[in-house]
């Protein structure tokens, strides 16, 4: 399982959620607009969180994730 | 298996509830309007329940959690 | 296997029966107007019953539970 | 695999028969209008009756059970 | 693997058939007009026969057995 | 693995052939007009043999055996 | 996987062939007009031949066997 | 893994090739026109060369060999 | 798994992100404009972070990141 | 996995290469106007090139091969 | 997985990337106009780089990688 997330401005957060008992912030991916990170679920990673304007393509389907 | 959660207003609450005998909260992800979290179920998490104004993804189609 | 409940009436009941020789009640989420529960079967949880008004979705189609 | 049964009409019976050589009814989950069960097959349960007007949601469809 | 069986008749038997070497009938299942049996394959059961009025719905698709 | 034998006479044989380097008959279940047998392939059943008018039904589509 | 061999005249030829270093006939099962057989692959068999006119089922479509 | 052949003129060659190291003819299958042969890959066989006029059926299409 | 970039710029960078607690770039491979990259996450790459004009094809659709 | 060469002139190579940290040669077959290979990736064979005029069917589509 | 590249000028370079802590080039293989290349990935190559004119197939679509 992996999902995809198309910066479209600037300094667009993909933060990395630990997986286990505790659930904090392990990893925080800034992508500016254009870029694009391509992010799989890893042991270390059990849930993403996306801030700032982005497109996030996933088995779900395309969603926004709007300006902060 | 995970869901996404994309939050239509501010502080939308993605709660986390414990696998095995007991059923307790064990973390909640509080999410702004536009922010998106994509969470598995994991080891410690068998159930997840959603608070506010969002849109919830899933292999069972889109659902809108409505305003508190 | 998941099943959501997106709760239409406050005091929506999710109650989770006992995997085993004895089928018990083992825990009761309650969902407000709006909520919405995500609950997996588990190794706790073999049957899932919902009392109130609710929108169930799984992978065999939407069903609507009445109200009690 | 589970099936969901909707009960349509006060007082479905939805009964689970014991796996193994001897069959025998070793639960009865009495379901009321509105209220829906979601039963998996398990360790302890092979086969699934169903008494009493419901609507029954399976991958092979939906089966409406009639009147008692 | 299961099978649906409606009973539109009162009295149709839905026949367990044995599992290895030798293949006799281990337990029949009475349901009456608009009772639902939910069967699986099993390690006691490889082979069910219907005898009287029904649907029996299955992944080849929807079949219906005579009357008697 | 299962197919489906839906009887359309009577006196249908659905006859179960061994597995392994001994191909000979080691069952044959007679069904009656409107009668349904549905038969797993086994350890003992690698090939099964229809004689008599019936609907066959299998993940290959529904195919006609013909009156003897 | 299986096939399912409907014979269209009398004496239809399915032989297995041997798996293994050798390839010989270790089976002919003969099937007369009207007449289904529904073969597996085995341990024993790798390798099935038709002769006589049939209609043979299978995943990659329905095929016709030439009358000898 | 399987594939079909179905031959359209007398004395169609399906060749086994070995698996391993090596690579030769292990068996020669020669089919008249009407006779159709089922084989699969296995761990004698990781390649099969069909020569004469026949239609070949597999999970990629129905391809059609020319006539020598 | 795996994701492929075609860039349509030279000096298109195709990041690799390490898995495991640390989050860090182990390679960057860089294509130029028509070169084609086919990448798997593996057990080093967990993470993919592609930066300039490419289209990136994936199980959840055709992407575009834009140009720097 | 496997893939299906049928050539469309005489002399058409199907060249099967090794598998590992060496990328070499180890096996060509020849294969003339109308005759099929139906080849399987293995132990041996990670990479398979064809020289010569041919069309090749696999999971991906209908590839044709130009003439040398 | 594998992917299918065919050449449509001379010289095309299908480059296999090592798998592992260090990305490095184990081998090219240069196919000519016409030509195509069927690759696996490997426990050797993780990634695969294409340079020249010519179309990839692989599940994600078919890719059309430009001219140097
Ligand atoms: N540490 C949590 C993170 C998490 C995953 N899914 C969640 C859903 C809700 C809250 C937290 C989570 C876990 O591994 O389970
Ligand atoms: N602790 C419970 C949580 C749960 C999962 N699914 C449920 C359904 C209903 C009630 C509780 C639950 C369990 O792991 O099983
Ligand atoms: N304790 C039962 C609960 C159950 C699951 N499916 C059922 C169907 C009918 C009745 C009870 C059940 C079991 O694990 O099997
Ligand atoms: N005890 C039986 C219950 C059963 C399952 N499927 C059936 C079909 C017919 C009759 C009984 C059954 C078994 O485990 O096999
Ligand atoms: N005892 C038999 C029952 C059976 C299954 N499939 C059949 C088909 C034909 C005849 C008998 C059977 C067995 O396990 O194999
Ligand atoms: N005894 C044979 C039965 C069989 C299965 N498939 C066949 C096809 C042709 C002839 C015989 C068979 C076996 O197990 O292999
Ligand atoms: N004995 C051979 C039979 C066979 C299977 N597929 C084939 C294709 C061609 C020729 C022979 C075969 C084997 O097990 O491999
Ligand atoms: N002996 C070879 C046969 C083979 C399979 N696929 C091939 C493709 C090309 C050439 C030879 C082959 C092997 O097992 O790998
Ligand atoms: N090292 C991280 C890389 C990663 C994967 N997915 C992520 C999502 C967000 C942030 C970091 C990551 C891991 O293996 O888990
Ligand atoms: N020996 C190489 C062959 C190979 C497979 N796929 C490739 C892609 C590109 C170059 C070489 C290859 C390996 O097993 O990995
Ligand atoms: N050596 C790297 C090669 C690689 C695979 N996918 C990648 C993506 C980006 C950069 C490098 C790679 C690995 O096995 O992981």
């Amino acid at each position: 399982d992996y999902i995809v997330v198309a910066a479209e401005e600037n300094g667009v957060n993909v933060i990395g959620l630990t997986r286990g008992k505790d659930t904090r912030l392990h990893h925080t991916e800034i992508i500016d607009k254009g870029e694009v990170l391509i992010a799989q679920f890893t042991e270390q990673t059990s849930a993403i969180k996306v801030r700032g304007k982005a497109k996030i393509y996933c088995s779900h389907g395309i969603i926004e994730s709007g300006s902060r």
